[in-house]
């Protein structure tokens, strides 16, 4: 007979680590490195604050051999991280703060867990975190995670004084620098080349130092939140959007009794029914919706705290006007009438039947406007003024399948991405590849499955390239992704390309830069390093590099012709 | 300042469902498919059952254009699922029965549920189960998912009586048939070429049937359960056997206390300590060893239930013979002395300390004698006899690493594997591509990172095959592999060898078969699409190909000997 288990979320991700990017000691210290500094750029971002972060890895015993050993720190002077929130932020996966919709490297709540997951198992050893949001006082926590559980153990916890804001995480793990010590410049050196505006410091196991300045002073905006494109909708989606804007009768045990207390000012107070009510209408554009439908209900059912706390909402039929409660007093059922006379009757109808169809399509989504929404509801052969509490399950599903079918939506609002730039770019590229041919192009927002993206190229030839034939350098929200490219969709568009065709011999010094930002990166993998081949993303990147190519074309043309010249 | 949240496991991968093959409906549609009926024919193998696996999909409404709901239902003759597992099997995420060390197709505890939260998030349909175990009495469940909290909701539950034994699922959910239909069908036909002795029925969209019948009548074993193999060892993972085999002191609270009245045959009386003492060494073969220790405790202390239930053990120190406890009652701590001379004295020391390292490495492990463990001990300079309980964490990272560097262990047991064999696998290529030539074969047993795995492959040529250029069929523990092949080590190992110096010209008609088992096989994504390049698979791989190639070019040379002959 077999036997059934439940395994937590990072007993899951300790077993399948390789999926991850944990799968040897070579590539897990290239992913923990990246996993702490995208944390660190992601945290400075945020905040506004221009990112100085500083890397270390050192090997606890020099003489031995790779691989061995290593005691991997990233530090940040960005906002750091409450006390309170510390050991669950690093101590648990799928625990963070990225998970709205908002360009951000992180997106899965799993990467410096799953770096120090790694460390543990190699070396036992605890993570030390020191974060200081304000600048004067840090909190230090030494952690080891309780793997089977996906929870935090705290080995120690310090406060103390100091004089800088940010964050510190410092792991021991396995790795082997011989092999990944190349990657890991790389990725430092092509950080800096998408990230101007950051100074990274990385310190080798020989004590070598790599330091990219900032390129410029200014930072971009920081990402902000969005609502939702109606092209991203599933049917959950729609669900928990209703959810949040029309809500059943709340609860009314006795943690509910205690916040409508609070709210009305009467903590203490035992006041009876009609004083209860008299102060609730003095008191009501302050109060919150939940509080305001239990003071509806007691006001038909006309009871104080006292009588309320001995009762339990059963049923409320606004078809009928009715509403049913089980007395415990009393042990029996009661039903109450309804007067749709009473100015509490509409508050309780709209809270069961939620907004309007017209409304929720204009307040939920981003982008449409009162005369899309009729022209919406027309197409989905839905009333506009239906009540969405009282969808059935069949129009919702219609209602989701009719958000993604209609074509007269606007296409998704890109403000909220922050993508590098033309003029960045260029100057990243022009610093780093010194070449004679640069041409950058940043495309305008598209959208897939209703996430807004920007792809941004440049392409690099000659001048003090070394390389032989076309290098990519890919990016993705200002990462770079440095492995897994054969099954990249920036490969597949760059391979498609007949370079030939642009006056450019395949053995030529080539480099194409690509960058894509989002609210939501559509990758392979859990370890961030390959992006799939979504339609609208394939077609932008291959818009933008024929544009380019075709720059190339001239440039190679008009140094034919000069080559020829010279040649007379 | 950043808001925090949990997500749970299966509100991660329905955020991130790209990462379990569930991008679009196309794609949705194939890994629904693949799910079902890996699950199908894995409960057969496990119980020893010839498969028979009937797959169909049905348009909801044959009229409406792609991509469109369909019912999608995989029924099979297997051992069922018991109806107290099916809710948790079917509606919760990294639930399942396959988390051992064996063979199998499943290893993550997801596919059916991501195939059930795609049917409902697209089509707000329940999924059908019908499952039984004995062939007499069905129980049929309707199930929806709670996504935030991982949990399954009952919608229906009947039982039955029936006259067939095995388990059918049923999914509504938006796919496009037009063009998942070919690889839906490769999938089908790959499968039976795969696993000769399931017959499986598929029955489209359009009502045609495709009727694959076992082409052998014998199943082979089925996959056994192995103990770990050293290579594969972490510290976390060592922790946790070192747990199993020896314990600290149970927490002697009222749940304990029950259980040891429980096997005492106590549950009710309330007998004084020297009747509990006298009841217990009569028992005592059949305790279990947390009870046997807690009546150790309890011999020392000479209290009975009612006053052990107001103490709580602190501290046992065996180096001074101490056993520190907590009075409640009294409201201090009281220290004991150990007398080493009690017959109970040897019951706690080897509990605490545990067993002999010697003995943790020849029991726990697979394949290691007295004589290998002691070499070892001396390569890791741990004393033989060492206490595992005693161990301190540098002496357990010291295991941990010598463990995984030490030469001398006998390579992984590969007897719990089970390969399809060159007899099936040459049985079923004959039948599928009819070639001139068709060589197979299987390697011997290897091992990555402890796990043990077989490579079997086969190369045909010519006679009915159809295609232009290498086409390579690649399987892993019996599930064919068709997307992703370009981050694939077959592929790799394919591409590197030069077909020229075997005399196969490059848009020559040749098949490449290649099928690995293991106990774990190192996918790189969760859709299980593609198998990592683990240096030793490469290596079997390669070394398979380059024997059967030498074959092939045999062949087409005396061929080509033959076609000169015919020309004179
Ligand atoms: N250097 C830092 N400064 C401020 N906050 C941080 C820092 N590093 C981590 N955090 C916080 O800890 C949380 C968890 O980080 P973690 O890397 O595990 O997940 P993530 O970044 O949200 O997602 P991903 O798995 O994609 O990296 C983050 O969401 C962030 O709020
Ligand atoms: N047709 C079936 N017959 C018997 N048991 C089944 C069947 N289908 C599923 N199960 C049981 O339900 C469990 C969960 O299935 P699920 O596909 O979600 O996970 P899995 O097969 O264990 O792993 P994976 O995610 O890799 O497929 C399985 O472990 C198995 O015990
Ligand atoms: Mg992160
Ligand atoms: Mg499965």
């Amino acid at each position: 007979k077999e036997s059934f288990n439940q395994i937590s979320p990072s007993e899951f991700f300790y077993r399948n680590r390789d999926l991850a990017g944990f799968s040897n000691p070579t590539r897990s210290l290239y992913t923990a490195v990246r996993e702490f500094v995208e944390n660190a750029l992601d945290a400075c971002d945020q905040a506004g604050i221009l990112p100085d972060v500083y890397l270390s890895i050192k090997a606890v015993d020099d003489e031995q051999a790779d691989p061995k050993p290593y005691i991997l720190t990233v530090k940040d002077n960005g906002p750091g991280i409450d006390s309170k929130h510390i050991p669950l932020a690093f101590g648990t996966v799928l625990y963070g703060s990225k998970f709205g919709l908002k360009q951000a490297r992180g997106m899965f709540g799993l990467g410096a867990t799953m770096a120090i997951l790694y460390g543990q198992i190699t070396t036992n050893k605890p993570v030390v975190v020191k974060s200081s949001p304000d600048g004067q006082s840090q909190d230090e926590y030494e952690l080891l995670l309780d793997i089977q559980k996906n929870k935090p153990i705290i080995v120690k916890h310090n406060t103390k004084e100091v004089s800088k804001r940010g964050l510190s995480v410092s792991i021991c793990l396995e790795g082997d620098y011989s092999k990944a010590g190349a990657k890991i410049r790389d990725y430092v050196y092509q950080t800096s080349l998408i990230t101007p505006y950051a100074t990274i410091t990385f310190e080798d196991p020989k004590g070598e130092k790599f330091h990219q300045t900032k390129i410029v002073k200014t930072m971009p905006l920081p990402p902000t939140i969005i609502k939702p494109h109606p092209h991203g909708i599933d049917v959950e989606t729609i669900r928990r959007m209703m959810a949040d804007s029309h809500f059943q009768i709340p609860t009314v045990d006795n943690k509910m009794i205690e916040k409508v207390r609070k709210e009305l000012g009467l903590k203490k107070n035992n006041l009876n029914y009609s004083e209860i009510m008299e102060k609730a209408s003095k008191r009501w554009p302050g109060l919150s919706r939940h509080v305001r439908v239990v003071i509806a209900v007691m006001s038909f059912l006309k009871m104080d705290f006292e009588k309320l706390s001995k009762i339990r909402i059963d049923d409320m039929d606004i078809a009928n006007k009715i509403l049913a409660y089980w007395d415990f007093g009393e042990s029996k059922s009661v039903s109450i009438d309804l007067d749709p006379e009473s100015e509490y009757y509409k508050q309780l109808t709209n809270t069961v039947q939620g907004e309007t169809l017209i409304s929720f399509l204009t307040k939920r989504f981003q982008r449409i406007g009162q005369a899309t929404a009729v022209k919406f509801t027309a197409f989905a052969n839905l009333k506009p003024e239906k009540r969405i509490g009282t969808m059935t399950n069949q129009e919702l599903v219609k209602l989701s399948d009719s958000l993604q079918k209609f074509e007269d939506f606007l296409s998704p609002d890109p403000s909220c991405l922050a993508p590098l730039g033309e003029e960045p770019l260029k100057k990243g590229m022009e610093q780093f590849f010194k070449p004679d041919f640069l041409e950058v192009v940043q495309r305008g927002a598209s959208a897939y499955s209703g996430f807004p993206f920007i792809a941004e190229m440049g392409i690099a030839y000659g001048g003090e390239i070394k390389s032989v034939g076309q290098t990519v350098y890919r990016f993705a929200n200002r990462i770079p992704l440095l492995y897994d490219e054969g099954s990249d969709v920036v490969l597949k568009v760059v391979n498609e390309i007949d370079w030939t065709r642009y006056k450019v011999k395949n053995d030529a010094p080539l480099v194409i830069v690509s960058h894509i930002c989002s609210t939501r990166i559509p990758y392979k993998t859990v370890g961030k390093e390959n992006v799939a081949d979504r339609p609208e993303i394939e077609r932008e990147l291959r818009l933008a590099l024929q544009f380019l190519a075709r720059k190339l074309a001239t440039f190679m043309s008009k140094r034919g012709h000069a080559e020829m010249e010279k040649k007379r």
